[in-house]
């Protein structure tokens, strides 16, 4: 009997986190930054499910504004696909007074996702 | 295809404005350089992400190189030299966990022993309001083999409450040449301008944002 093939269909990408890596040239900070050559931001992407599940951490808002969604006013977007956990990167910088910095800045890698 | 005026607000963030100020002076020397790149790497993956036993204790390094300095004496077993440091420190954001200077490398490699003494002589950036109160902060032997630091802290924190985080102060080095295998007559090396010895500040910001330090201070045993 005649059917899809498996994966012929679009099936939805439900949110999860995407490597993403970014060189320090591409950026225009070559003036500035002596190490790390390039960054590892990540980003997070995807449908948000109607269900969401344990593993993404979801605050009870979410749940609501998907309730919200599919039983109350569609106008009222589902909850989106963001970053959830971050990790600090150590950047060293030549800065315009003639000094030189180490630095350590949290929140710069994406490390997972949740919908919120 | 960017909006100028959002452009000009994301610059305003206090992350963009550290990473892209004005283009820096090319006055970096090989020596500090390194210094700050094998901190660096002792510090973070190459990928940048800080290793889980670092020893820094503190979220910032700041190396400040000297920006003044009077011509190197070094007659017979005596080193001295004189090098001034300007202060900044924000003392809303930044809270100073340590300083240190790191000895000329001048010293380093001349292959013998030094007994060191450091005195610090602070001048406001106020008119008429010049201290001039030597104070030895450190008196050390320093051994010819790596990269040694005089703590200073104590004396820093003192000048940084008085002048309230803008001052200037001057070094002054007097160093013997330990009496090794025998002779003074092994000639001077490396008298550059880039053998200054250089300050580092390790603090810690206190602005929302920025990584905070779980890790105690660590310190070299002296």
């Amino acid at each position: 009997q005649a059917g899809d093939a498996p994966g012929s269909r679009m099936e939805p990408k439900f949110c999860s986190l995407h490597p993403l890596q970014v060189t320090i040239k591409s950026l225009g900070w070559t003036n500035w930054v002596i190490a790390p050559d390039r960054l590892y931001p990540n980003y997070c992407q995807g449908l948000c499910p109607r269900i969401l599940r344990k593993g993404l951490n979801s605050p009870n808002h979410a749940i609501i504004q998907n309730l919200v969604n599919e039983l109350v006013n569609q106008r009222v977007p589902r909850p989106c696909c963001v970053p959830y956990q971050y990790s600090p990167i150590s950047i060293l910088l030549k800065e315009d007074n003639g000094t030189i910095l180490y630095k350590e800045w949290k929140d710069m890698n994406a490390q997972s996702c949740t919908c919120r | 295809r960017v909006n100028p005026q959002s452009l000009a607000a994301a610059f305003e963030l206090p992350f963009l404005q550290e990473m892209t100020g004005k283009t820096p002076k090319s006055s970096f020397t090989g020596q500090s350089l390194q210094y700050m790149r094998d901190l660096y790497y002792r510090s973070a993956s190459p990928e940048g992400l800080p290793w889980e036993n670092r020893t820094l204790g503190a979220t910032s390094v700041r190396l400040v190189p000297a920006s003044a300095w009077t011509g190197i004496s070094t007659r017979g077993p005596w080193y001295v030299q004189s090098l001034e440091y300007p202060m900044a420190m924000d003392w809303e954001r930044q809270i100073l966990v340590r300083t240190a200077v790191v000895y000329p490398s001048v010293l380093r490699r001349s292959g013998t022993q030094f007994l060191c003494q450091v005195k610090a002589e602070t001048r406001e950036n106020k008119p008429n309001a010049v201290e001039r109160a030597f104070q030895v902060v450190s008196t050390q032997s320093y051994k010819p083999t790596a990269w040694q630091e005089s703590d200073i802290t104590a004396y820093i924190r003192q000048r940084l409450r008085k002048a309230r985080g803008w001052f200037s102060f001057w070094l002054h080095w007097e160093c013997r040449r330990q009496r090794a295998r025998g002779s003074f007559r092994t000639r001077w090396r490396g008298k550059a301008n880039s053998d200054t010895p250089f300050l580092l500040l390790y603090f810690n910001d206190t602005q929302q944002g920025y990584q905070e330090v779980g890790t105690p201070l660590h310190r070299r045993v002296r």
